[in-house]
C-alpha cells in the first residue's frame, strides 16, 4: 500500500543517513524518490559524498566505495526489518583493511539479533568471525566441509 | 527463526551428505576457489524455495545435481535440508491460518521446523516440513509468516555488492520494499 | 579481413589452450566460432573445464575460477600480439591465494616484454611488484603519490 | 614504446601536479579505497584519447577536471602529459606517411614521445605531441603505428575481469579482433 512504502522508506532512509557516515567516517547519503507526486510506482535515487569530497555522480566513486555504500543500504534495510540470518557472499573483496574493519564491527553489533554468514577470503573478516567453517576439494569436484578452530 | 543445521546431499559439488552446525552470531566460511563456498548459498536459497534457475547460476534446474567428476557418475537427485529453530513460534493471523494447509498450521508449535526440497534428475520434486509431504506453496507461507520470506537484503550473493548501486530506481525501490 | 581474422582466432586458440591449464594446474578450455560458416561475423564462445571437474556452463563456475579464465584470455591474447604496457586493476580480488601466486608469476614472466601495472589491495601482488606506488589522500579529495619502499 | 613517465594535473582528484614515473617491468599501486588509484587509469585512458566520458565513470568530460573538495574551489582545466620511450621508432607504411600530419612524421623519429591532452571548463581540448599543438586525430594516427592503440584487452579496468566470462560472442570476437 502506498502509505506502508512511504513508512518504510522514510524509516530506512533516516538509519541510512545514520549508517552511511558510520560506516565512512563522515560524509553524508540520502535516498530520495524519483517522482515524490507518484509515491506508489516511484523509483528510489541514492545522493551520496563520502567525507570532505564533493557530491558527485555515483559512477565516479571508487569500486570500494561505491560496495561500502551498498553494504551501508542493505544493513539500513536490515536494521528497519531484520531477517532472522544474513548470508553476505564476498562482499569485503572490494575493501581496504580499514574499511573491512568497520564493515566487521557493524556484523558483529548486529549479530545479537541476527546470524550471519560471511563467505570471505580476507583474513581480518576471518578474525571477526565466532566460528570458521573451511570447504575444501581435495579430491577435485566434491566438497567436503571441515571446521576450523578459531582458538588463537 | 535461528537456522541450526544445513544438510547438503548431492546438491551441486557436495557429492556426500555434507553437514553444517550453525552456532548463532557470525560465522565465516573460507575455502580456495571453487571449493564450493557459493554453492552453500545456492543451498540455502534452493530449499527456501527459489524457482528460477538462473539466480543459482544454472540454465534449467537440474544443473544443481551432482554432475559428477573423473571419478564419479553423475547422481540422480539433490536434497537439501535445513532445520530451524522455532524459538519464536511464527505468526500467522487469523485470515492465514484460515489459508494454510494442514502441514503449515502442524508445524506452527513445534520446537525445530525441518524443511526439505529434493529433485530428480526425471524432473520431479518433493517438499517435506517435518518429514511430512508438502507443496511447495506451504513451504514459502510459512516463511511468510516467519520473516525468513524472499527477503532479496537478507541474501547478497557474489558479485552483487557492486551492482547494488548502478541499480535501476525501480530496482531499489524493490529492495525498500520487501522491508515494507 | 576475413582471413586474417580466423588466423589471429587460431593462434589466440592455441596459446589460450595452454596458457588456461597453467593457470588452473590443469583442465582444458578452447574458444570456438559460433557459426563456423560465417567467419565474417561470427562471434565467438569460450569452453571451460577446470581439473577433475565436468565441463559445463560458464554461469555454473566460481567467481575465481571466472576471474581466472578471464585472465587466461587476456594474457593469450596478450601473448600473441603484446601491447607495449598493460593495466590491470584489481583484477586479482576474487583470487585465492595459490591463484594469486599464480597470476603473479605469468605477469612476470610477460614483464621482460611489456610493462606492467597493477593496482591492488593484496599483499602477495605486491610482493611481486618490482616498484610499488601509494596514493594516499590525506587531504580528502586530494590524491598525492609517494613511492614505497620494496627493500625488504 | 614504454612509458617512461605520467603527469597530471587538475585530472579528477590529482588536484596538484602529481609526477609518475614509470619503470620497467611490473609496477604496483597501492592505497586505501577512493584515494585515486583508478583515477589513474583513467588518466592514462583519457591521453591517449578516449572519447567516452562512461568509459571514464563520468557522465560529460567535463567530469574529469578537478571538481574541488571542502577547502578548495573546483579547478578551470585538467591536464595530462604521457611521455613514452621511442626506442623502436614506430613504423608508418609508406601509404599511412601520405596521410598523417606534419606533426607525426616530427615526432617519429624523436628519442622521446610527449602526448599531452588538456580540457577547459568552456569545453576546448588542446593536443600537443612534443609540445606543438596537433588534433586528437593525429595522436590516434600515432598510437596506431606503435602498437599502443585502442587495445581493450591492455587496460582491464575495476570490475571488468568478472564480466568478460559474461560477454556476448560480439564482444568476445571484438576482443579478439583487435589483436588481428
Ligand atoms: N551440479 C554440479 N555438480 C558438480 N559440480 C558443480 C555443480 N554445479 C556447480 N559445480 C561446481 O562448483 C564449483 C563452484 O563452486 P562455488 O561457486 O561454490 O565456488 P566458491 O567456493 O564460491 O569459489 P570462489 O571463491 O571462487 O567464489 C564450480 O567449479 C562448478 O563446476
Ligand atoms: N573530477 C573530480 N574531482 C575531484 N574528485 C574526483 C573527481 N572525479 C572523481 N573523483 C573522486 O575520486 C575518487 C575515486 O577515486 P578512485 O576510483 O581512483 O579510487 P581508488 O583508489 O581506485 O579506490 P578503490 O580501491 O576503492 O577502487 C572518488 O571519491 C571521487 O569522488
Ligand atoms: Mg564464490
Ligand atoms: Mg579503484
Amino acid at each position: 500500500s502506498r502509505d506502508r512504502f512511504k513508512e518504510t522508506f522514510e524509516t530506512v532512509n533516516s538509519i541510512f543517513q545514520e549508517t552511511f557516515p558510520r560506516m565512512f567516517q563522515g560524509g553524508k547519503a540520502y535516498l530520495s524518490l524519483c517522482d515524490e507526486s507518484n509515491i506508489l510506482e516511484s523509483g528510489v535515487e541514492i545522493s551520496v559524498q563520502p567525507p570532505g569530497k564533493r557530491a558527485g555522480t555515483l559512477a565516479l566513486l571508487s569500486g570500494g566505495e561505491k560496495a561500502l555504500t551498498a553494504v551501508s543500504l542493505i544493513f539500513s534495510i536490515f536494521l528497519h526489518k531484520p531477517s532472522p540470518f544474513c548470508i553476505l557472499d564476498e562482499v569485503d573483496a572490494p575493501l581496504d583493511d580499514a574499511n573491512i574493519g568497520r564493515f566487521a564491527r557493524m556484523v558483529a553489533d548486529m549479530s545479537d539479533q541476527s546470524q550471519f554468514l560471511l563467505i570471505t577470503h580476507n583474513k581480518k573478516t576471518m578474525d571477526s568471525c565466532g566460528m570458521l567453517y573451511g570447504v575444501t576439494m581435495n579430491e577435485p569436484g566434491i566438497s567436503k566441509i571441515v571446521s576450523v578452530d578459531l582458538a588463537a | 527463526m535461528r537456522i541450526k543445521r544445513l544438510e547438503l546431499n548431492g546438491f551441486k559439488s557436495c557429492m556426500n551428505r555434507t553437514v553444517l552446525d550453525f552456532p548463532s552470531g557470525v560465522t565465516g566460511i573460507v575455502g580456495p576457489n571453487g571449493c564450493g563456498k557459493s554453492n552453500i548459498v545456492d543451498a540455502i536459497r534452493w530449499v527456501l524455495g527459489e524457482q528460477s534457475a538462473r539466480h543459482l547460476r544454472g540454465q534449467s534446474m537440474e544443473d544443481v545435481i551432482f554432475a559428477g567428476n573423473d571419478n564419479h557418475a553423475s547422481l540422480g537427485a539433490a536434497e537439501v535440508t535445513i532445520v530451524f529453530d522455532n524459538e519464536e513460534a511464527f505468526h500467522l493471523d487469523a485470515e492465514q491460518e484460515e489459508l494454510v494447509a494442514e502441514a503449515v498450521a502442524a508445524v506452527r508449535d513445534a520446537a525445530e521446523i525441518q524443511v526439505t526440497r529434493r529433485l530428480f534428475r526425471s524432473g520431479e520434486s518433493e517438499y517435506l516440513l517435518n518429514g511430512a509431504k508438502c507443496r511447495l506453496r506451504d513451504i514459502t507461507d510459512m516463511f511468510l509468516g516467519t520473516g525468513v520470506g524472499s527477503k532479496a537484503y537478507s541474501i547478497i550473493e557474489q558479485g552483487r555488492v557492486g551492482r547494488i548501486i548502478e541499480s535501476k530506481p525501480d530496482e531499489l525501490r524493490l529492495l525498500i520494499e520487501e522491508a515494507a
